[in-house]
């Protein structure tokens, strides 16, 4: 023998005596064993039942077990006087399987021919959160809120509360957890109303680096506090501040902290009350400010744009410089500069310098030479002019030979022209003349 | 040159001595890579000489000095319709030399201009004519050790061609004179280019400036009275100068 598989949940079915319409034969034991899914518990509606009446159902019978729990036994027709008719109210099950037994013995009644009977049944969703309190002292079955599903049921809890873990009782809720936004609002809990005693709630602000927090309590803020001489002290009662990198501070008395500034993007806010005393606790609203950045300065023969009052985080500043100077970096000529404001408050890198550009050695002239007018070292707006070795070498036409360094590192004339010029030869006038003074 | 003078240093620096298998002849610095020459004197017999068999010299006026440090060519151009066999054909006697090195002028050594397009010849203009060339002295011919000079005026082509043809007369195998050609001197004689001048500059002037009007060619005799020398009419080679050194 192996075990019968489980029968496959269905959510209806129906259900008849053997030979249905046609009356049952004698010594019958037939049983169904019928099964929805969990959470569902069986309706079954009898549209015909017509089983030999006997007192207590003696002779022929259907009966309905839940788990092995006899719960009806039927027999009869809708109006014998004898047996036990279920009439047109259907049966409901305790639970999502019912099994039914049909039985008949060896002798039916000549004169009436019974039929049997024919069932429907259909799955029933049970509402869980209807049912009364287990009475094993495990408590209800939710602790709070109790929703019914289909199949299921769901506990949730009032606000100010969190489900626990176990998915069925609810915990006070301290609104804690991570604040991640960039602005938003705490509150102790039971705010304005004094809370359950021993608290011990904690709120971590926590926000992008490069933006720092302001806490904003409003003047609603009592936190039970002791008298000493040397003032109010925190001792059984208090809300911890803790700021990074910062000794934390402890909060407490009726006044209002009003507006804090942690500079910090990260901020823990820590409540305890104890066994004892009142606290109506605190609220407070909190913001987020981009870190600033010190202000650039200024670059000497260079623009820093765009001009700001003040730059936070993120933002950019760009370097230009002037005409005729480049930008420098490190020893080291750059083609652009940008810096962004970073998340510490520090700019990304330095500003660069903007050094004063120079031609190079403008181009030797062949058979001539060239000769500093003006400027510095070829740099910008030295003035240079060629000339050619006279009188042998003459300028070719009487182009200007003067060339000035241009913002483009080019050594430019008055007329654009960028090469240099050209020392054509002087031909047919000699140094010396042949003098012919006799006549 | 007859009837001339010593040269004084850094007059006439366009001046060339050019050494061809040993004979003297002149020329003329035309550009820093460029000099100007007869062509009879780098044709043999008909061929152009070979570029090792000549040597340049430029700089000096004394020839002893001047031949210690000689310049070569890299290439010769003569003119493509010289051709002179038999040495009486002289029409489109001139011939470029390209130097293997770059000159750099100074006062020693600059180059003479070349004609303008259309430069005139006017008869009785006077010229510059100088040379290495062989001189006279007491009545005799002797090789000079010093540039001279000589100043002859231009001669009317007729005048010239009619002494020509009374040469003739006198004896044969006298070249024609063409318009290639133009003459200079004197009809009394006695100042004359001569052997040895030949490639030499004739020059005229025009606003201070020399320019190359002749190169010594040929003549009947030196210094003669009534001939005169030939010298080749640059003027008409302008356009062969330019296209030569261009593509060259």
């Amino acid at each position: 023998c192996s075990p019968l598989p489980e029968p496959e949940p269905q959510m209806y079915g129906e259900v008849q005596s053997p030979l249905y319409p046609q009356p049952y034969p004698p010594n019958l034991q037939e049983q169904w064993d019928l099964a929805v899914p969990e959470g569902y518990q069986i309706r079954l509606t009898f549209t015909h039942l017509d089983i030999e009446a006997s007192a207590n159902c003696y002779y022929d019978s259907l009966t309905v077990f839940y788990k092995e729990k006899a719960l009806w036994k039927f027999c009869g027709s809708e109006n014998s006087a004898d047996g036990h008719h279920p009439g047109n109210q259907p049966i409901l099950s305790p639970g999502n399987s019912l099994t039914l037994i049909f039985q008949s013995d060896s002798n039916n009644p000549e004169a009436h021919q019974n039929l049997g009977f024919s069932a429907q049944y259909q799955a029933i969703d049970i509402d869980e959160c209807s049912a009364p309190e287990p009475g094993d002292g495990s408590g209800p079955l939710c602790s709070q809120i109790c929703l019914n599903t289909l199949g299921s049921y769901l506990c949730s809890c009032h606000h100010g509360y969190e489900l626990r873990s176990d998915q069925r009782t609810c915990v006070l809720s301290c609104g804690g957890g991570i604040f991640d936004e960039p602005e938003g609002h705490l509150f102790s809990p039971g705010y304005p109303n004094h809370p359950p005693h021993a608290v011990s709630c904690q709120y971590v602000i926590s926000v992008q680096e490069g933006f720092t927090i302001t806490l904003n309590f409003t003047d609603n803020f009592h936190i039970e506090s002791m008298d000493s001489p040397e003032g109010p002290q925190c001792l059984h009662h208090w809300l911890e501040l803790t700021v990074r990198d910062e000794q934390p501070i402890k909060l407490c008395g009726r006044t209002s902290p009003g507006v804090i500034v942690t500079n910090s993007n990260m901020v823990k806010l820590e409540y305890h009350t104890d066994d004892e005393g009142q606290s109506n606790g605190w609220s407070l609203d909190y913001s987020t400010h981009r870190v600033k950045c010190p202000l650039p300065g200024s670059v000497a023969k260079g623009r820093v744009t765009p001009s700001l009052s003040e730059y936070l985080f993120r933002d950019y500043i760009y370097v230009r410089c002037d005409q005729g100077y480049k930008l420098m970096m490190n020893g080291r000529e750059i083609e652009s500069f940008s810096t962004i404001c970073q998340s510490n408050g520090k700019w990304h890198r330095p500003l660069p310098e903007c050094r004063i550009i120079d031609c190079g050695e403008p181009d030797p002239l062949l058979n001539g030479g060239v000769a500093f007018l003006s400027g510095f070292q070829n740099q910008y707006l030295s003035v240079i002019q060629y000339r050619c070795n006279e009188p042998f070498y003459s300028l070719l036409g009487d182009a200007n030979v003067n060339f000035t360094c241009d913002a483009d590192r080019k050594w430019r004339s008055t007329h654009e022209v960028i090469d240099s010029p050209l020392c054509l030869p002087v031909c047919g006038q000699p140094t010396n003349h042949i003098n012919v003074y006799q006549r | 040159i007859f009837g001339g003078q010593d040269a004084p240093d850094n007059t006439i620096p366009w001046q060339v001595l050019l050494s061809v298998s040993g004979k003297r002849a002149g020329g003329m610095v035309i550009g820093d890579r460029w000099v100007m020459t007869a062509a009879h004197n780098i044709v043999d017999k008909g061929a152009v000489v070979s570029n090792d068999t000549l040597q340049i010299f430029m700089g000096l006026n004394e020839v002893t000095a001047l031949k210690k440090s000689p310049l070569f060519a890299a290439s010769i151009h003569v003119h493509p319709e010289y051709n002179n066999p038999s040495y009486v054909d002289y029409n489109n006697d001139i011939a470029l030399i390209k130097l293997e090195d770059t000159l750099t002028f100074n006062s020693s050594v600059m180059p003479v201009c070349l004609p303008e397009p259309g430069a005139t010849y006017d008869t009785g203009v006077m010229g510059l004519v100088s040379g290495f060339g062989l001189t006279i002295e007491n009545n005799r011919q002797i090789l000079t050790n010093q540039l001279k000079y000589v100043y002859l005026p231009v001669v009317d082509q007729q005048t010239c061609r009619d002494s020509i043809t009374s040469a003739r007369r006198r004896s044969n195998n006298i070249p024609d004179l063409t318009t290639n050609m133009f003459c200079a001197g004197l009809p009394e004689g006695g100042k004359d280019s001569c052997q040895g001048d030949s490639g030499s500059p004739f020059t005229l002037t025009k606003d201070g400036r020399h320019w190359a009007a002749g190169i010594v060619s040929w003549g009947v005799d030196c210094g003669r009275k009534g001939t005169y020398g030939v010298y080749t009419r640059v003027a008409n080679y302008l356009n062969w100068i330019q296209k030569t050194m261009q593509e060259n």
